[in-house]
């Protein structure tokens, strides 16, 4: 998984 | 997107624009802690750095946009339009306490050793904690307007709305980031004080009084 994935929260 | 996290994106964004219309509308920033604000910068630009790698989607940009420059707008007006107005002898929370531990925490607790990792995990420890010097403020002067506890009413509901939001990613997509919950229910129990001094004067039309 990407960072984008792992951190889509705000 | 379930309906606590967007209950807490919006409760989130209600407290950054309540308190920008009150620095605004009062054309002063009197009771708000201007170190407070320096760390919530700092949270925004460490963590929304993927703004520039990544896409998620229009909201996410939206949002995250939003954030970056309301940070950032309100640090302007503190320490430059309304500098005036800024109480700072009431502000005297010692930030580098909270920015060397949680940069050390970032460094030895993380998902993973890259930049960008390190940088989003300091920003999720420094957000948990980056309210302290506002509620050490509060504690000082003894009292806080109305206004002023209605923003850290809905700043501290934001977080305990994530993590209501985690409890059903977890169930219902077995999803979870134990970062971000440890760091959050810590966030959100900073709050718990204040909390029950909103539920039981504020709400009842009184202002904020510390007891004596």
């Amino acid at each position: 998984k990407s960072f984008s994935q792992e951190h889509d929260e705000l | 997107m379930n309906i606590f996290r967007l209950a807490g994106d919006l409760s989130h964004l209600a407290a950054i624009i309540i308190l920008l219309i009150k620095i605004w509308k009062t054309r002063s920033c009197a009771g708000i802690s201007g170190r407070s604000q320096v760390l919530f910068a700092i949270v925004f630009i460490t963590r929304y750095l993927d703004l520039f790698t990544n896409f998620i989607s229009a909201y996410n940009t939206a949002m995250k946009v939003f954030f970056l420059g309301s940070s950032i707008g309100t640090v302007y007006l503190m320490y430059l339009k309304f500098k005036a107005t800024y109480d700072h002898n009431h502000d005297t929370f010692r930030i580098e306490f909270l920015l060397l531990p949680t940069a050390l925490l970032s460094l030895v607790l993380n998902h993973e050793f890259s930049v960008m990792e390190i940088l989003w995990t300091f920003s999720i420890y420094l957000e948990s904690v980056a309210i302290l010097p506002q509620l050490f403020m509060v504690s000082k002067t003894g009292e806080a307007e109305s206004i002023t506890s209605h923003y850290l009413f809905a700043l501290g509901s934001y977080r305990g709305l994530y993590i209501l939001n985690w409890i059903y990613r977890y169930y219902f997509e077995g999803f979870y980031d134990i970062i971000a919950i440890v760091a959050g229910c810590v966030q959100t129990i900073l709050y718990c004080d204040f909390f029950y001094l909103y539920i039981t004067k504020v709400l009842k039309g009184k202002k904020l009084q510390l007891p004596a």
